[in-house]
């Protein structure tokens, strides 16, 4: 043994480029597996034995599975590094028309024309637009956010639940809050038809314009010392009339009478509570990588919360979203809370590989598809996303206020 | 990358309350009208 080892030759010889990567695949693969395993120990909750609040996870064909042993965040950033390179300037033109080619760039519509001045592709990417090419719509209520291909929009059912087309399938809440399956839609409790909700049965309350809690059957006027119900208020003036001979109400149009007493504002508000219910609506927008990348305001409305989700970075064309069921909710995503004039309103910019960076123009702290800050701070605080508020934005509106059409921020390479 | 609105609304009915007024697959562009109240 001493003189074979002693005596015998070494030889280097170079080993196969593929092997290498095999290996570290297999190796990333296994680190993955066990860090599921892991975390599937310390998810199971004895008081939850279905696990209902469970973190969602990737789930699919194969190909999901193969996606989500994918490092993609780390992909995405590399993506972004990489496209951050300067190009010679004498390239610039060439590539950024062959790029435009290639994904359908109408480059006519960009403010700055000079394509040497774009100093590489991420630059070119989150190019800006000659406003004379987006006129803004001002009749409508809601306008499009972005360019881009609308994948799903309809109206919320019952639990939350978003409409099934495709297999896009998800929960509000979940999207909106990263709660479980089974929270009630009522997700924002700012909201009035919410507020109704949330008292439970038959005993409902509600808080009037004013600021005043009172029971919406009951009596609603009480704040002015004159008792009318809801139902007298807006159901016909014959029983109030009875009524007001039992109680020496005042008798004749009790609507005018009621609008000078409590107000416009409250009488809108009753209104829309009982002859104009509220319904949850919501639209899905697909940009596609030639789109213009940058989202603005689709209606006036305040921003007030800001939470973001730092997720995955799964690809979100519309081939994987039809085969991958919560998608967005697994996604990196920032979502925008507010109001606007009908009550709640929500816009959630979502990642993706290829635009892990979400950036807002009113949010300097936030740090998309970032490896320190943000994914430390989300498991610290372990309830999975960062959250900010914009009160101080504006103190009169509680929040950040938008006009429709202002640019609110974009989606960045990597 | 995608964008999800949602929001609270008036309900459609009878002609009155919010109404998309684009249908799915329609290529939009930023500021253009999509629903009405």
């Amino acid at each position: 043994l001493r003189s074979a080892w002693n005596d015998t030759p070494i030889k280097w010889y170079p080993i196969p480029v593929g092997l290498g990567i095999a290996y570290l695949g297999f190796k990333h693969y296994s680190t993955v597996m066990e860090r599921e395993r892991q975390i599937a120990e310390q998810d199971y909750d004895p008081n939850d034995p279905n696990n209902k609040n469970r973190r969602v996870r990737p789930s699919g064909p194969w190909q999901v599975q193969i996606l989500s042993t994918l490092p993609l965040k780390a992909l995405s950033r590399v993506w972004g590094k990489f496209n951050e390179i300067p190009l010679p300037v004498i390239f610039r033109p060439f590539g950024f028309k062959l790029y435009a080619y290639i994904f359908g760039v109408n480059i006519s519509e960009a403010k700055n024309q000079d394509l040497k001045s774009y100093r590489n592709l991420a630059e070119f990417f989150y190019r800006e637009l000659d406003p004379a090419v987006r006129p803004i719509d001002s009749s409508s209520a809601v306008v499009s956010p972005s360019d881009g291909k609308v994948l799903m929009l309809g109206e919320v059912r019952e639990g939350g639940r978003v409409e099934n087309v495709k297999g896009m399938t998800y929960s509000l809440d979940a999207l909106l809050s990263g709660q479980g399956e089974e929270k009630s839609a009522s997700s924002n409790p700012a909201s009035p038809a919410v507020l109704f909700s949330q008292a439970g049965e038959g005993t409902t309350k509600a808080t009037a314009p004013g600021g005043q809690v009172v029971d919406s059957h009951e009596a609603f006027a009480k704040m002015n010392g004159i008792s009318y119900t809801v139902g007298e208020l807006f159901s016909g003036t014959e029983k109030t009339a009875q009524k007001a001979e039992d109680q020496s109400l005042p008798t004749g149009d009790i609507k005018q009478d009621v609008a000078a007493a409590v107000g416009p504002k409250a009488v809108n508000w009753f209104r829309n509570q009982v002859e104009g219910s509220k319904r949850l609506y919501f639209a899905v927008i697909y940009l596609a990588p030639g789109d213009y990348h940058r989202f603005h305001s689709p209606t006036e409305w305040v921003v007030e919360t800001r939470r973001h989700f730092a997720g995955e970075l799964f690809s979100v064309s519309p081939y994987l979203q039809a085969i991958m069921p919560s998608l967005f909710i697994l996604n990196e995503r920032v979502v925008l809370l507010g109001r606007w004039k009908h009550g709640f309103f929500s816009m959630t910019p979502v990642g993706a590989t290829n635009v892990g960076s979400i950036v807002l123009n009113f949010d300097r702290e936030l740090r998309t598809n970032s490896l320190t800050k943000d994914t430390k701070a989300d498991s610290l605080k372990g309830h999975g996303y960062a959250e900010a508020h914009y009160q101080l934005a504006s103190k009169l509106l509680g929040g950040h206020p938008l006009r429709r059409g202002e640019e609110m921020g974009g989606f960045r390479l990597g | 990358s995608t964008i999800v609105l949602v929001f609270e609304a008036p309900e459609g009915k009878d002609g009155k309350g919010f109404k998309w007024i684009v249908d799915k697959g329609k290529t939009v562009k930023m500021g253009e009208a999509m629903g009405v109240v």
